[in-house]
C-alpha cells in the first residue's frame, strides 16, 4: 500500500451525494455508497454519516466531461472516477458517462469503484498489489468482495485498528486471524534462522517465503500478520521443502522440487501434477537451487550450484547449447543460491542469512549504503534486532 | 478468450504517463520534446508499478494495460513513492 501523506484528524466523517447518477435509483445509490464506506469502517474506528444537506467532509458527485475541477472525465471506459486526498478535501467524483451497475457483471460496479475512491478520500494512494482494492485498474465485478490484507494494513496505518469494544471485526476465511496477536520478533523463526527454501511473487503481486512445510507472506517492511501457515493448507497437493518457484507472465506459478514440478493458478493446481522437470522444462537439471524471470528480457533463469541455464519457452530447443554458464557471469552473485525474487525492477538473490540486490538494468549488484550482502532478517523480515549493516562474511559468502 | 488488441497510440500512451504521474505534465501549447531516456525511464516505472515485464519500451502488454478502465488519480503521489527501503 502507499499513503499519500494526509489523513483526517477526526474519526466521524460526514458525506453527501450532491449529484446522483442518471441511470440508478437514488435509494439504491445510497445503499451502495454506504456499503463502500463500510469497507473501511469495518477495519477502523472511522464512522461515516450521510447527510442530505449542509456542510460535509466528503462531497460526492456524478458528473460528465469537464465538471469544474480542471480534470474532465473522458466518457465511457478510460477514467472511471477520481477522488481527492484529505488535504484537498476528500471529495469523490464519478464519471456519469459510465454504465454504473449494482451486483451485475454488466457495466461498471458502483460499489467497488466507490470503495476504491473513498480509499483516496481517506488518504490512501494506489497500491502496486494487483489484488488490492487500491490497485488503480478496474478488475471487473467481484461477486464476493473482500478487502485485501494490503488495504487493511494501509487504512490501519492511517487510522489504527478497530477497537474491538466498539464493534465486531469481520471474521471470514481470509481474515480469521486478524484478532490473533502476532508472535514477538524473538519468537519468529525467520528472525532466528533467516535461511529460506524459496521466495516468489504471485500474479496478484504478493510476495511469499517458503521454508520447510510453512510459508509467510511479506509486506513492504516485514512479515504479514497471521503467518506462518502450512503450505499444504493453501496450495493443496504441494509438498514442503520446495527448491524453487516463479510466476510467469501467463499468471501461473511453477514450483520445483527434486525432479518434479507443479503448476498453480493462484492457489489452485492447474491440471495433473507433479510432472517431470525433464519433460516440462527440457534442458533444465533436477534439484535446482532457484529460478527467476529476468526483467531485462522476460526469460526464465535456473540456477544450480555454480551454473545457470536460460530457458525460453518460445524457442526450440528452449535451452541453447551454450548453456549452462557460470553464475560468476552475474557480477558479485554467489554460487549455491537459496532463493531469488523480483521486486520493484530489481532481482534479489538470497543465500544463507544474506541477500544481494541485482540491478537488472546495469547488470551488476548495486553499490549501496550499507553495501550488499545485507541481512535478510532485518531488511526483508522486519527483525529489528538483526544486523542492519553489511554482513561481515562477504568474502566467505562469495567463496 | 484472447485479449483484444491494444487500442491506444504512442501519443495517447505518452499522455497517459503524464496524466498518471510518470512524466512531467506535457504543455500542449509549447510542443516540448523529451529525451528517449526520460521516456524509457517513465515507461519502466509504469511497468514496474503495474507488475509487467520491465522493458522500458511501449510493448504490447504495456499498451493493453494502458487501455484498461481505471481510477483517474495519479499513481505517483506522496511519500509512498519515496525511497524504497530495501
Amino acid at each position: 500500500y502507499a499513503l499519500q501523506g494526509s489523513r483526517w484528524r477526526v474519526k466521524k466523517l460526514t458525506y453527501k451525494i450532491s449529484k446522483y447518477p442518471r441511470n440508478l435509483p437514488q435509494n439504491k445509490v445510497d445503499v451502495e455508497l454506504n456499503k463502500a464506506f463500510k469497507v473501511w469502517s469495518d477495519y477502523t474506528d472511522l464512522v461515516f454519516v450521510q447527510k442530505k444537506s449542509g456542510q460535509v467532509h466528503i462531497e460526492i458527485r456524478f458528473e460528465k466531461g469537464e465538471h469544474g475541477d480542471g480534470d474532465p472525465f473522458d466518457g465511457p471506459g478510460g477514467t472511471l472516477a477520481h477522488a481527492y486526498f484529505p488535504v484537498y478535501g476528500g471529495d469523490a467524483h464519478f464519471d456519469d458517462a459510465e454504465q454504473w451497475t449494482i451486483d451485475s457483471f454488466r457495466g461498471t460496479n458502483l460499489f467497488q469503484v466507490a470503495a476504491h475512491e473513498f480509499g483516496h478520500s481517506l488518504g490512501l494512494s494506489h497500491s502496486d498489489i494487483k489484488s488490492a482494492l487500491m490497485a488503480p485498474f478496474y478488475r471487473g465485478y467481484v461477486p464476493y468482495f473482500q478487502l485485501d490484507d494490503d488495504d487493511i494494513q494501509g487504512i490501519q496505518a492511517l487510522y489504527g485498528k478497530k477497537n474491538v469494544n466498539t464493534g465486531s471485526i469481520p471474521v471470514g476465511p481470509k481474515h480469521g486471524t486478524t484478532t490473533v496477536a502476532p508472535p514477538s520478533e524473538e519468537d519468529s523463526e525467520l528472525c532466528t534462522d533467516p535461511k529460506v527454501d524459496t521466495m516468489f511473487s504471485s500474479a496478484e503481486g504478493h510476495m511469499y517465503v517458503f521454508k520447510g512445510d510453512r510459508y509467510w507472506r511479506l509486506t513492504a517492511d516485514g512479515v504479514a500478520v497471521g503467518y506462518p501457515k502450512l503450505i499444504s493448507h493453501s496450495w493443496k497437493g504441494l509438498p514442503g521443502n520446495i527448491d524453487a518457484a516463479f510466476t510467469y507472465k501467463n499468471g501461473k506459478t511453477y514450483f520445483f522440487k527434486g525432479s518434479k514440478y507443479w503448476r498453480y493458478v493462484g492457489k489452485r493446481m492447474d491440471g495433473d501434477y507433479p510432472k517431470e522437470i525433464s519433460e516440462g522444462f527440457t534442458g533444465i537439471p533436477d534439484n535446482i537451487d532457484t529460478v527467476t524471470v529476468w526483467t531485462g528480457n522476460g526469460k526464465i533463469y535456473f540456477y544450480k550450484g555454480t551454473k545457470f541455464w536460460r530457458f525460453d519457452p518460445t524457442q526450440k530447443p528452449p535451452v541453447k547449447n551454450t548453456y549452462p554458464k557460470l553464475i560468476s557471469n552475474w557480477e558479485d552473485i554467489p554460487d549455491n543460491l537459496d532463493a531469488s525474487i523480483v521486486y520493484r525492477s530489481y532481482t534479489y538473490f538470497f543465500k544463507g542469512d544474506a541477500y544481494y540486490r541485482f540491478n537488472d538494468r546495469t547488470f551488476s549488484v548495486d553499490i549501496a549504503d550499507p553495501a550488499f550482502p545485507r541481512s535478510t532478517a532485518y531488511w526483508w523480515f522486519g527483525c529489528r534486532s538483526a544486523n542492519k549493516g553489511t554482513l561481515g562474511n562477504v568474502q566467505w559468502m562469495r567463496n | 478468450s484472447e485479449d483484444q488488441a491494444p487500442v491506444i497510440s504512442q501519443t495517447t500512451a505518452m499522455n497517459y504517463l503524464s496524466q498518471f504521474g510518470y512524466l512531467q505534465p506535457i504543455n500542449p501549447t509549447s510542443g516540448g520534446i523529451i529525451s528517449q531516456n526520460t521516456l524509457s525511464k517513465a515507461i519502466a516505472e509504469f511497468q514496474a508499478f503495474a507488475g509487467l515485464n520491465i522493458t522500458g519500451d511501449f510493448d504490447e502488454d504495456t499498451y493493453k494495460l494502458m487501455a484498461l478502465p481505471r481510477c483517474g488519480v495519479k499513481d505517483k503521489v506522496g511519500p509512498g513513492f519515496g525511497r524504497s527501503k530495501r
